[in-house]
């Protein structure tokens, strides 16, 4: 249902940033 | 960056898409680069992520009796799944060569792929949701076409039994996606257009009163009808108007500019 498939494209979003901010953390230093 | 088309994508979306456009830029500035740190932990996490997504995706699919989304759906689970499996590759690589290079154009892909994918994925639930809505607005103009045939008290009844719970449905739902839209000018006509239905209805429903009336009474009615009809054009004229900007989208705009 809707608001399930929206908390779980939130959830993944917030994974792939996560990620983005690991690989950025290094990239940045 | 993209635009997106509802507030609800837009907040899930827009943080990771700023995100990404800064990875690609940081990728073209420091092309030597740095050591990778290891990357497994939060690739799974995007790994785990992707796979509850696809299931929900999938009971989508399997539940829904629309067409279109169950055709269009697909493709954009297989978009977050081939994405997740670069990230997958990239972080296996890094293992072994964190300065690796094509694990890094593997990491922008497969991070542009996530985006992408649930861009995709969102949008096809959306336009489905739409599309709901929009079956309601026909049942709206399918009663609205029988308005003209309605000459006794008893089937006035029955039509404002009918039409009344279609055109709540209709206002509240429209209300609720006119708030959702991030487009202001499809805000704006949409309100407008509910707004005039609104007003609309009441004033219908007493004209086709005032006709069945007449007619009761075996009195000219042809003023009360030519009322009456002239309502039913201004309120389909409406409906129609409200599936036309529903069915828009920010390309629209874009192709007209």
């Amino acid at each position: 249902d809707a608001s399930e498939m929206v908390k779980q494209a939130k959830i993944l979003a917030q994974a792939t940033s996560q990620l983005i901010q690991n690989i950025k953390g290094q990239a940045e230093t | 960056m993209p635009t997106f088309h509802t507030k609800t994508i837009a907040g899930i979306l827009e943080p990771v898409a700023q995100q990404v456009s800064r990875l690609v830029i940081l990728h073209e500035e420091a092309e030597d680069g740095n050591a990778m740190p290891d990357l497994e932990r939060p690739v799974q996490g995007v790994s785990k992520a992707v796979a509850n997504l696809v299931k929900v995706g999938r009971d989508t699919i399997n539940s829904s009796n629309d067409q279109i989304l169950r055709q269009d759906m697909p493709a954009s689970l297989q978009r977050v799944e081939r994405a997740s499996h670069l990230l997958e590759e990239a972080s296996a690589m890094l293992k072994i060569d964190p300065y690796s290079q094509p694990a890094r154009k593997k990491l922008i892909e497969g991070s542009r792929g996530i985006l992408q994918g649930t861009s995709l994925l969102l949008t096809c639930f959306d336009e489905s949701e739409v599309r709901k809505i929009i079956r309601e607005c026909k049942k709206v103009l399918d009663y609205l076409a029988v308005a003209e045939v309605i000459d006794s008290m008893e089937d006035l009844v029955q039509f404002v039994k009918d039409l009344s719970p279609c055109l709540t449905k209709v206002s509240r739902d429209v209300d609720y996606r006119e708030k959702e839209l991030t487009h202001q000018v499809h805000r704006e006509m949409l309100s407008r257009s509910l707004e005039s239905i609104k007003t609309l209805a009441p004033v219908l429903i007493c004209a086709m009163k005032i006709y069945v009336q007449l007619v009761a009474q075996g009195k000219t009615e042809h003023e009360a009808a030519e009322n009456r009809n002239y309502l039913v054009h201004r309120m389909t004229d409406e409906i129609n108007e409200i599936i036309r900007v529903l069915q828009l989208t920010t390309y629209d705009e874009d192709e007209w500019e």
